[in-house]
């Protein structure tokens, strides 16, 4: 594994997005992973419809009846995967745009973009979720975002945060070896995380979180996507 | 009951004490750094008061986590309740275990090592 990896370099993540008033975090998680997965089978970055998620897909786990995703309201990655699967697809963004509410569904499979074939949980072990990012392109995971409230910047690496209380859907992009800590008590290595909040929180758009320790249960639903190449 | 009588339920009068103090002055900053509109002027008390807890917040969040930067961000005018609605949305996470969705466990362990 390299020391450090970061997939905006190789040009695999879109510019930060912004869910707004709209629980739909999981729904720019599944897309996050999905473009990357994208760019590395093509070469092409294309930039995916969330809408479509929070219009269209009203996915329950298998297992777990309750956990159903429900547009605003919330969801999850993994059932978002099984949706695009049997839809044939996700569109664009530009075909079919965000608007941070939940509407009527407008998907034309014929404007599907690209096709979701199979996805994957990946091992709680960090390093294995390091492979992972590196081998096959950028991760969603759920964490909990007790801490990013008031989040500004450096490496977040708290005392105490609950793991079993995962509430918030992000796309791991990369990890540092060396953390800058603003209060000088010691570099870390940490990961690097794409939120859906805007450019305008964290460290531009981004969060870094500590590496190693399960920190904030990021280490709990971690899953990747493969996409169909035509 | 008279219903032309409202009752004041919530505890908007509490927070009348941060008018022109030192907290004020930041929250106006932020109200015109993050662009906020508040319809009334008790929403704006409201929202002055969860922005002055949300500044102890921010503190003890900077003492539990000291690598990290925290303090005033767009969700300063929040509460934890209403920022989890908005902004949050993974559900069915509170297990701690992965939910698979019909795919057949979990991916391979690969080689790390070297």
């Amino acid at each position: 594994l390299p020391e450090s990896f970061d997939w905006r370099e190789k040009g695999a993540v879109t510019e930060v997005k912004i869910q707004g008033t709209c629980g739909s975090c999981w729904a720019f998680s599944t897309t996050g992973t999905i473009e990357g997965a994208n760019y590395i089978a093509t070469g092409k970055l294309l930039n995916l419809s969330e809408q479509q998620l929070v219009d269209c897909d009203h996915t329950c786990d298998a297992k777990d009846k309750t956990a159903c995703n429900n547009g605003c309201s919330g969801g999850l990655m993994t059932n978002a995967y099984k949706y695009l699967i049997d839809a044939g697809g996700i569109e664009e963004e530009d075909s079919y745009p965000y608007t941070g509410k939940r509407g009527d569904c407008k998907f034309n499979p014929e404007k599907a973009a690209v096709k979701v074939v199979n996805f994957t949980n990946v091992p709680i072990d960090e390093k294995q979720i390091a492979a992972h990012l590196v081998h096959h392109g950028p991760l969603a995971v759920g964490l909990n975002a007790v801490f990013m409230q008031t989040y500004i910047g450096g490496v977040s690496c708290p005392l105490i945060c609950g793991k079993r209380w995962v509430n918030h859907g992000v796309l791991l992009v990369g990890y540092g070896s060396k953390g800058f800590s603003i209060l000088r008590l010691g570099n870390q290595p940490y990961w690097i995380i794409k939120n859906s909040w805007g450019q305008r929180w964290g460290e531009h758009g981004y969060y870094h979180l500590c590496r190693g320790r399960g920190m904030c249960g990021m280490n709990t639903m971690v899953s990747a996507v493969m996409t169909q190449t035509s | 009951q008279d219903p032309e009588i409202i009752l004041q339920v919530t505890d908007n009068h509490g927070h009348h004490h941060l008018l022109g103090t030192h907290t004020e002055r930041h929250f106006r900053s932020f109200v015109r750094d993050y662009g906020k509109e508040y319809p009334t002027r008790e929403e704006y008390v409201r929202r002055l008061g969860i922005f002055a807890e949300n500044l102890v917040r921010a503190a003890e969040h900077q003492a539990l986590d000291p690598t990290a930067v925290h303090g005033i961000t767009p969700f300063s005018d929040l509460s934890a309740e209403e920022f989890e609605a908005m902004y949050l949305g993974v559900r069915g996470g509170g297990g701690g275990a992965q939910l698979a969705n019909g795919v057949r466990g979990t991916a391979e362990e690969m080689e790390v090592e070297g």
